[in-house]
């Protein structure tokens, strides 16, 4: 369970001050199935950084399980952030020296797992995202955009985290590809993990159990999807 | 006008042969207003690259205005492609240590265009794609995802190139964002500039005048927007 009391977050670049959160409060509880939609700069993905212990608030609060997060040694949070949270970055973040293979099974790396299992998890992570084997020696920028963004995805599950937070997980793929992602996900929150969707896809949110709208920094509702 | 004749591009990664084009047959006439479709990996990207003059086929034939690209030497090319040519990149491709106004005036400054005149126009495409002035001095990182994707555009349409070529520009954006966009494609294409746009989404596909399929490498269909 995830709590934000009264999150603020504040850029400042030069002269430049950007308020990108005024303000946020939200409780997210262990299996929701959740997106966030908003206009471009309205604020989500500092939210999902917040939320996905990425990110420090300028002020207020974020607890995670009732502890406060800002009490949690960098030590802790790496753990959480390794053991519990899949992360899908809205500019995906592959590693360009890495393989696809080390890409994705860079989580299980982390946590010691042996080679033949992690060997086994990759492939049934790339399965359950509509990828191909053939992926696994290329190195990103060999991949097309949408290919790039499933490995993404692929690496965010194949820990089997609590909680998977996917920013804008859809943009770069065609109707197809990306009902099997959402179905991947909708998937995994029945089998208990928690998902929040940052997504301008409709059709996607209407996939979740409730759509939070963000404008400029602030929640200003919470809607119920259009299952139509 | 761009014509491409039979061809194939054929990516090899170590014992891995991928087939990205088998044989592309098409004819771009200045001023057309195009968009292309089809699943992720099916070549859309390589598609546009070939007639971006960005790669080069593995065989078959590019003619831009009736000239054999293969002929042209890389100076010409080079040429041409600044000149006559506006890219937008599927991931952007922005240069992290320039600020945002360097980023998009820098199509002026290969071409000489001297300060004043640059920073006028370089506000005059970010107003084109709805941006805002307070980007300017930021380095693209401190942007949102759909914020850095509008430079990307604003950087493209700046030097009002006489063929606009851009993969998935809408990606990032909710609907107005996108809407604005579309727009801007949709005037300068008015005012005579070819537009191609490869694009997932068939509200900005029907906003275009005729949509190619591809599918596997190859175009498989030319299809009637639906303006509905
Ligand atoms: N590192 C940063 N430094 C300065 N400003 C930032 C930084 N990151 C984000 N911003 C600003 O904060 C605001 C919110 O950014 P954020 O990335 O959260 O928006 P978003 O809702 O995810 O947008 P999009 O839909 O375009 O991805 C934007 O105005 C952005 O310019
Ligand atoms: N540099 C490369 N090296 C090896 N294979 C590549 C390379 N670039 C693309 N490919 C492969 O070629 C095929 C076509 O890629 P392309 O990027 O053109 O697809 P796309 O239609 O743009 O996909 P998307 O909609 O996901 O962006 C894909 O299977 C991809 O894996
Ligand atoms: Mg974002
Ligand atoms: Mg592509």
């Amino acid at each position: 369970i995830i709590r934000l009391v009264d999150v603020r977050k504040v850029y400042r670049v030069g002269e430049v001050k950007t308020i990108a959160l005024r303000g946020v409060n939200l409780v997210v509880y262990r299996g929701e199935y959740i997106s966030i939609m908003g206009p471009s700069g309205s604020g989500k993905s500092t939210l999902l950084n917040m939320i996905g212990l990425l990110d420090r608030p300028t002020s207020g609060k974020v607890y995670i399980d009732g502890r406060d997060v800002s009490k949690l040694s960098s030590k802790e949070l790496a753990h959480i952030r390794n053991r519990e949270i899949g992360f899908v970055f809205q500019t995906f973040n592959l590693i360009s020296r890495f393989n696809i293979l080390e890409n994705i099974e860079l989580p299980l790396v982390v946590r010691g797992i042996p080679r033949k299992k992690r060997i086994k998890r990759v492939l049934e992570a790339l399965r359950m995202v509509g990828g191909d084997e053939s992926w696994l020696p290329k190195k990103p920028t060999q991949l097309s955009g949408g290919q790039q963004q499933r490995v993404a995805i692929a690496r965010a599950i194949v820990g089997e985290p609590e909680m998977i937070l996917a920013d804008e997980p859809t943009g770069n793929l065609d109707r197809a590809s990306a009902k099997v992602v959402v179905e991947t996900f909708t998937r995994l929150n029945k089998e208990g993990q928690t998902v929040i969707i940052v997504t301008h896809d409709p059709e996607v949110a209407n996939c979740t159990d409730k759509i939070y709208i963000l404008r400029d920094g602030v929640i200003v509702g919470a809607e119920e999807p259009n299952r139509d």
